[in-house]
This record gives structure tokens, sequence and C-alpha cells, in this order.
């Protein structure tokens, strides 16, 4: 087929109580069971408006509050897809598997492909030397079912993030990809999006036309905030990503969406309230084959053929997310600034339309090894609003702006071919196309 | 379009070539 319609769930994932031992393989069966009761709801909605499949949040079923310890008896033994296994038909067939028969169920039931994050659970012994203490690994796990309740995918997280103490990572790389009637599809999950291994090469070598995302995303304001930054790999890796997040506003988690090479072609951001949200959209099955298909971009190309602005100005340094940034400030309500770190140049031209007294604007560049949470490198050209008009807190959180930009330019001498643009609005809302495009010469640009 | 108040515009680039084998992982656990 053309064309399939997708969804996803952003579920409000009902948390476990924090314990310090592990409760009863009954009780997290009860809690786990409480979370598949919600994303039932949401399958069977999906289905009833013709999704052909539905991706569910990372830790959707029993959420991240967990030691090693505690998370074990919420883990099962998820046997490799080549099993041709159908979970709904032969539950005992591997043993202990609620979990994975109810969503093997729920696929069947409803003739629809199910995406779901859920823990797997290997042993392991002495002859091999990485085997934990406690004898077993734990991942942090995607599932597929197709729509006979088939497991046609299982994925374990490679890249996990710092905070998951309760996951090991898998010996090996897995790059897993299954075709369907309305294409190819690969799948990984959260921090692996920052990746060459797996998501680049998913992409690229695999040529995978939609990537199933799900993920428990933090935002971080304004620059790693879920929906501008996956809406953005997608329009820059040129795929369909079916992104779908946890949430919950105590930790910044909301931001799912279904975002084409083209478009966004639905999103959610909620911070105010502590629902889910079901949303559909239908999309090409193959981007690629189509006439629209974005064309590639020199992302150094305007940068590195004109001269930098000067500016009698100094520069001043701020953090963003433990990464230092070299800024410069926007002093007037129009004109062009260039701020340089190590490689990188950022330029910018913009207009706007007055130039408040109470808001204040920073122009930023990074060029260096980010190594909080992971450890990876970055160049980054961003305009950012400041938090208040005192400089040193440009790069901090924000959420609202007034000033109205007009007319902006901005590019970078970029050393990478995979650089992502993303415009935000006032109230976290992202840009939308009709705003601002991307020139093959690299520049993110209002348009004229 | 019309004027568009801007919170963050941004270019995020990813020096894949520089990376380590993994995205690796810093402090650990932060409650």
């Amino acid at each position: 087929t053309d064309t399939f319609i997708a969804a996803v769930y952003e579920h409000a994932v009902i948390l476990p109580n924090k314990t310090e031992t592990p409760v009863s393989k009954e009780e997290a069966l009860l809690l786990m069971n409480k979370n598949m009761d919600v994303l039932e709801k949401a399958v069977k909605l999906a289905a009833r408006q013709g999704a052909h499949i539905i991706v569910t949040p990372e830790d959707g079923v029993y959420g991240w509050v967990f030691t090693r310890e505690t998370i074990y008896p919420y883990l099962e033994d998820i046997p490799h897809p080549e099993v041709n296994w159908i979970p709904c038909k032969e539950p005992q067939r591997f043993g202990y598997a609620p979990v994975q028969e109810r969503l093997s169920c729920l696929a069947k039931h409803n003739s629809i492909y199910v995406v779901a994050n859920i823990g797997d659970k290997k042993p392991c012994n002495a002859s091999d030397l990485q085997c934990p203490p406690d004898g077993r690994y734990q991942y942090n796990t995607n599932v597929v079912f197709d729509s006979e309740g088939r497991l046609v995918a299982r994925y374990h997280k490679y890249n996990l993030y710092a905070p998951e103490t309760q996951f090991d990572f898998p010996k090996d790389l897995e790059l897993v990809t299954f075709g369907t009637p309305f294409g190819k599809f690969g799948i990984f999950t959260c921090f692996d999006i920052f990746s060459y291994d797996p998501a680049v090469v998913l992409v690229e070598k695999l040529q995978v036309d939609s990537v199933l995302f799900p993920t428990a995303w933090g935002n971080l304001l304004p620059l790693l905030s879920a929906v501008p930054f996956h809406s953005a790999w997608a329009r820059a890796m040129g795929v369909n990503l079916l992104a779908a997040n946890a949430h919950n506003t105590t930790n910044h988690m909301t931001g799912s969406g279904i975002y084409s090479p083209e478009a966004v072609n639905v999103y959610h951001y909620d911070m105010e309230t502590e629902s889910g949200q079901l949303m559909l959209s239908e999309l090409k099955s193959r981007p690629r084959n189509e006439p629209t298909y974005p064309a590639p971009v020199d992302w150094g190309a305007y940068a590195k053929g004109i001269r930098p602005f000067s500016s009698e100005q100094s520069d001043f340094s701020g953090m963003f997310y433990f990464d230092r940034f070299t800024f410069t400030e926007l002093k007037r309500s129009a004109g062009n600034y260039t701020v340089c770190q190590k490689d990188l140049c950022c330029h910018l031209t913009y207009k706007m339309s007055e130039k408040r007294t109470d808001e204040s604007y920073a122009l930023g560049a990074f060029d260096g090894l980010h190594t909080v949470e992971g450890q990876y490198y970055l160049q980054i050209c961003a305009l950012v609003k400041c938090q208040t008009t005192d400089l040193s807190t440009c790069g901090k959180p924000i959420g609202s702006a007034f000033t109205k930009f007009e007319e902006f330019s901005l590019s970078g001498t970029f050393g990478t071919s995979y650089v992502f643009p993303q415009l935000t609005l006032s109230g976290s809302q992202l840009g939308p196309e009709r705003y601002y495009e991307i020139s093959r010469d690299g520049r993110l640009k209002s348009r004229s | 379009g019309p004027p568009v108040p801007v919170l963050a515009m941004a270019l995020y680039g990813r020096v894949f070539e520089k990376d380590a084998p993994r995205l690796g992982q810093g402090p650990v656990k932060s409650e």
C-alpha cells in the first residue's frame, strides 16, 4: 500500500510505589496490567479508526523507578522473533509470559501492529566473563507484534541513558528491521536517536522507510525538547518517525508525534494535565519514492561562502545543559552577527518587529564533546532567548517569549552533514513549516 | 509568514566520526 495510518499514544504511565526490595511477580503483574488496561483502550480506539500500527512509550508498562533488583519481577524472557511465536496462541511455549501474551492478543484481536517497551531477562553463568554477579542480563526492550499477534521484532536498547542502571548494555549492536505491506520499519529507543549506531545505520545502510520510536523523553528547554528535536531528526534523515513519549509533567516528559520528511503530521505537547493522548495520521509508506522528498542539504555551504560579520561587541560564555557555549548578544532590532567556537562559526541575519527592553536574545556556538548523560560530539548554532535580561541566564530553561522576528537566517560552518534544524516558538510550540524553510546551502531562514 | 515569537532556533549538528563506539555514560543515576 502506498500509504498507511499510523498511531502513537502518549501514555501517562502508572508508576509503581518506590520500594527497596523487589515486589512479588503477582504485584508486578498487577501494576503492569493497570498500564496495559489503559494501552488497551488506546489500541482499540486506534484500530477502530483504521490504524495499521500503534506505538506506545518506553517504560510504558512499568515506569522507570527501579533498581537492578526491584525491576526483576517485571521482566520476562523474550525470545528472538526467528522462533515464529504468537504468544496469544501459545502463551506457555517459552514459560511465564503474561505481558507478551496480553500484548500479542491486543494486536491479534484488533488486527493492528502493536509496539511496546518491556523488560527482557536472559540467564548467564560464570563461563560468560561479562555475566553480572546476579547471573542474568536485563535489557530495556522494544517488542513488535504484527496484526496476527506474532512477535516480529525484538530490540535491546543499545545506548542506555546514564540513570538506567537497572538495565545492561547489550553486548552487540542489534539492527532490527522488519517488512510490512506498508514499508520497511526500523526501531530504536529514546537516547538511541543521538547515535550513529543504530539510528543512522538503520536509515542510511538498511534504508528503512519508517522508524518506530518509543521514548521517555524529559524536555530540556529550549534545545533538547522532544517535539522539535524528533521532528528535526525525521526531516534531516528523510524518514517517517513515529514517536510515542511517556507523559509525566513532574519529569517534564511530554511531546509525541508522527513526523514525515516533509512535515510534522501531528504532534502533542501538554505540560498542563496528566492525561494521555492518542494521535493518528496517514503516512507515505515509502517516502523516498515521493516527488516531494526533500533534496539533500550542504549544511556548511552558505556559511563557508560568506565573510564573518564584524562586531565591536565582545563575546561571552554561558552554559546550556553542561555545554559551554560562546554567545554574543543581539543588541539591536535588526542586524548581522557572527559568533565562533573552535572550528564552528555561526552567522545570523535577523529583523525583529521591535527590540523589547525586557527581553534579551543571544546567538550561541558550541563545538565539542557533550559529556553528561552520555558522550557525544556536537556542533550547534543557536539563537536563544535568555531567561532574563541578565546575560548570565542565556542558555537556561525558558518557556515564553514576546519578541517577534520578522526575518531570520541562521547558518554555520558545519563539519558534519548530520544537522537537525529546529524552530521553537513561545510556549514550546513547534514553529510550523509555513514560517521557515531550509535552503540547500544550509540556512534555516524565514519564508519571505 | 507573520512575525513569530521565537523561543529558540537551532542547527544541531552531530559529529559522529568523533564519537566513541557507544554513546557511553556520564555520572551514574541522578534521582
